[in-house]
């Protein structure tokens, strides 16, 4: 499966409106000044698949990653949402769409409400069935700014294990 | 279970040696067991030879060689197990140009087969994707605007 | 001994101040005492306010506004004790062409008072030195050559 | 005192023939391919002050430090030098010449031989000589590849702490 659209509503820097990235199935570069919003996407797709660790996502808490508001207008806004818009035409995800749409809310008190295809369910269903898809948020397939030489600068034990993790 | 490990080390082997052949117009890189008799009571070994360079231990290498190795890797380990996507944060960060232009070549390639998001500050690696989002922040909001190129 | 530290921090503040604004085009940046009664019995945090942003503790920013906000530390606290030479490798490596343009027109202005040896990839830095040394590899060993711009 | 030249002789890639990079007192580049050698003058400037640890400078052992070979001629040299010219102008190294030029040589034993101004001295004087003029190579004036988000990266004691040992 490949993400077809990735949203964002009041999630960290991406505040005030509903932000929506379509993408195609090959390959997308994202770009910009510094601090402008780039990694805060990676976060926003870490948090759609059910990341548990909040410093991951480079927040103290699950509720800091709500849009601050920009002082001007009104007050924070009290959830921050992110969808996640999977192609599943190969069927890899184990329902029965063409698309597969996962969204997590998280609430000024730090509970995520979590959905597939509109429908409320939980975070362990949802990592299942991602999973089995072969996707998850600690994936060598996502690899967060400044840690590509990590792949090098392990042992050679830590080398071996992650060949035997792949097994 | 070493019969599995065996199989594994030997094919990422092969597919380290593809791409990093590929990043580096030429270099070769192996990994090499510490204890080959015994895979489980040791560590493996990477090793790299960089194009006219002599052959070094990974840990060995610069900045910029330790990121290319450490891409060719990562390749090499998916190819054991396709991921549907990547999401690459600055992993060009510390290459040279000739390296950029080698990776950026190799994700147009490999974006036959699996979608990658590439998240870069260097224009050479941006122009070569089909898709390009701009992200810009305006009053502390993060905005973004989108250029396709095929 | 409240009275030296409270004096070098004052210092290294404006300092910092100072030098934030200048690789920011207008940004400011500060420090805080967590417990300002008693600077020894708590730590110091570094706040900073990019232009058009709102205020944020520098642990809070991204990767390549926390390389401009460490840069603009280190002229900082190397004023209060002034170093006859700086060695830097590569910490533009996470810059934007915008802070790439402001550290060099610092590092222009700063090299009257101080001799700065700075390892770069990035053209558009090295072309503000007043000298540029290329390194090269040829079979396994290392040359350089030397260009003079001004 | 701004350093005037930098000599290396077999000091890791920069083999077979002494490198000389003269340099004035302001603002000089250095560029270069990935692994062409730029860190390696980094490395020498740092071995030439005086470094005690071989891994600051990226290498398991002192002996490491030599330069290879390159499998083609003869064997591998049995020593590397770095010579550094330092212009003294200012007086703040306490010796009485306008140029200072220390001297380090590294044997295959892993021995250190220094020397200032042609004579032969202890690591300890030269490091007691060049900290009297504020020169020493864990200074916050040399910022190795990949270690400059470490100043903000800090603990806020951390922080203080720099502080304090500027004082
Ligand atoms: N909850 C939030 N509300 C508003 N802004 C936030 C929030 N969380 C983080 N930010 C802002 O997002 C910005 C960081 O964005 P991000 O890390 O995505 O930048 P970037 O584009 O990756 O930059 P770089 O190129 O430097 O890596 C910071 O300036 C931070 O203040
Ligand atoms: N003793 C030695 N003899 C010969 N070559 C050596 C020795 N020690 C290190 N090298 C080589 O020096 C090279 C690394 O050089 P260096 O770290 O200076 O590169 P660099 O120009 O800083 O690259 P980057 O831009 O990637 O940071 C490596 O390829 C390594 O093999
Ligand atoms: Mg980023
Ligand atoms: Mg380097």
């Amino acid at each position: 499966p490949y993400i077809k659209k990735i949203e964002l509503r009041n999630f960290k820097s991406f505040g005030l409106k509903n932000t929506v990235i379509s993408l195609d199935r090959g390959f997308t570069a994202i770009t910009g000044p510094n601090g402008s919003g780039k990694t805060n996407i990676v976060d926003a797709v870490l948090f759609g698949l059910g990341e548990t660790s909040s410093r991951r996502l480079r927040a103290d808490s699950f509720s800091k990653l709500i849009f601050n508001g920009n002082g001007k207008s009104k007050s924070k806004p009290r959830s921050a949402r992110v969808v996640i818009q999977f192609d599943n035409s190969d069927g890899k995800i184990p329902i029965d769409t063409k698309t597969v749409t996962i969204s997590r809310i998280v609430y000024v008190n730090g509970q995520s409400e979590y959905r597939i295809n509109g429908r409320k369910t939980s975070r362990g269903r949802i990592l299942e069935l991602l999973s089995i898809a072969g996707i998850n948020p600690s994936g060598h397939n996502i690899v967060p700014q400044g840690t590509i030489t990590k792949l090098t600068d392990i042992s050679p034990v830590e080398r071996r294990k992650i060949i035997e993790d792949l097994i | 279970k070493k019969k599995a490990f065996m199989d594994a080390f030997n094919q990422i082997n092969e597919s380290l040696s593809y791409y990093f052949g590929k990043l580096t117009g030429g270099g070769k890189a192996y990994m090499k067991l510490e204890n080959p008799d015994d895979p489980f009571s040791g560590g493996v070994d990477m090793i790299v030879q960089f194009p006219n360079k002599p052959e070094i231990l990974v840990s060995g290498a610069s900045g910029g060689e330790r990121s290319v190795a450490s891409v060719a890797f990562l390749f090499a380990i998916q190819k054991l197990n396709p991921a549907s996507f990547y999401l690459l944060d600055e992993v060009d960060a510390h290459l040279d140009s000739f390296h950029v232009a080698k990776l950026s070549e190799l994700l147009v390639e490999e974006s036959s087969k699996s979608q990658f998001l590439v998240i870069t500050l260097k224009p050479e690696m941006a122009s070569r994707a089909q898709k390009i989002y701009g992200v810009y922040e305006r009053n502390g909001v993060s905005n973004i605007v989108s250029a396709t190129i095929k």
